[in-house]
């Protein structure tokens, strides 16, 4: 697909967020690599419903994403309110 | 300068897909 002009925008959001967590769970790498975790999780979830049409409900939704995240970033409420602006219906 | 992992990068790749979905569904 072309590139839309906002695109790079959001990279460039997506790759300061992701240094500013590793940055400040830099001593915690358990919960860095959690974040990884429910991530992909989320993103193997939207292709299997992507492959599998409308029929198709995902084990993890945005919501619990987004529960799963205030979890782990737990006191950290700049990390979480800067996540629910990359999250899709948050 | 930034050190990533190709996992970093991975996550990278998945946030910024979400911010584009969330873009897609606001408008």
């Amino acid at each position: 697909p072309p590139l839309q002009n906002n695109q790079p925008v959001e990279f460039n959001h997506a790759i300061n967020y992701v240094n500013k967590i590793k940055n400040r769970f830099q001593g915690q790498p358990d919960i860095y690599k959690a974040f990884l975790e429910i991530l992909h999780t989320y993103q193997k979830e939207q292709r299997n419903a992507k492959e599998a049409g409308s029929n198709y409900t995902p084990a993890l939704t945005e919501q619990e994403v987004y529960t799963q995240v205030a979890r782990l970033f737990k006191n950290q409420e700049d990390l979480l309110s800067e996540f629910g602006q990359f999250l899709p219906d948050a | 300068s930034y050190d990533f992992t190709p996992l970093d990068s991975s996550a990278v790749y998945v946030l910024s897909s979400m911010a584009r979905r969330r873009r897609a569904s606001q408008s």
